[in-house]
């Protein structure tokens, strides 16, 4: 039976810094 | 052609949490995804609000989700099949369109709106 990580159900969305 | 569809998304797939616990898709909570990220390391979870939906005029068939994310408010705009399921903080699964997800995937999602707040990861910032 596949496992499947926690991280890979939610989307990464990472913000653009601008600083 | 068929949708290609993640079988992590599948009722009944198991999901492994940071802190090593067995899970199966449908029965995870917000607290899961949290506590994930907390021991993990490295990533953290951001509030991710959904500010607009729309069609994709580019790609048909995808929608278009408009998210501001985390505490800068910064605007995210993510392409997505209506079925993809997103977790609602305090709600559980949430797709554009729960009637594909559960023909394709058999979970059991709400109708993600405007408003709705769903988890994100990031890179934790380094102090």
């Amino acid at each position: 039976v596949p496992v499947f990580p926690w991280h890979s159900l939610v989307p990464f969305l990472a913000p653009t810094q601008s600083d | 052609p068929a949708p290609s569809n993640p079988s992590h998304f599948m009722k009944g797939a198991i999901i492994q949490l940071a802190t090593g616990e067995l899970k199966r898709v449908e029965d995870l909570q917000t607290q899961d995804f949290v506590r994930s990220a907390e021991v993990s390391g490295g990533l953290k979870i951001d509030s991710s609000m959904v500010v607009d939906i729309r069609t994709s005029q580019q790609r048909p068939g995808l929608v278009v989700l408009h998210f501001t994310v985390g505490e800068q408010q910064s605007k995210v705009t993510i392409d997505v099949p209506p079925e993809h399921p997103f977790f609602v903080f305090g709600q559980g699964w949430s797709s554009c369109s729960p009637e594909r997800t559960a023909q394709l995937y058999g979970l059991a999602c709400h109708h993600l709106q405007v408003g709705d707040v769903c988890v994100s990861i990031t890179l934790q910032q380094p102090p």
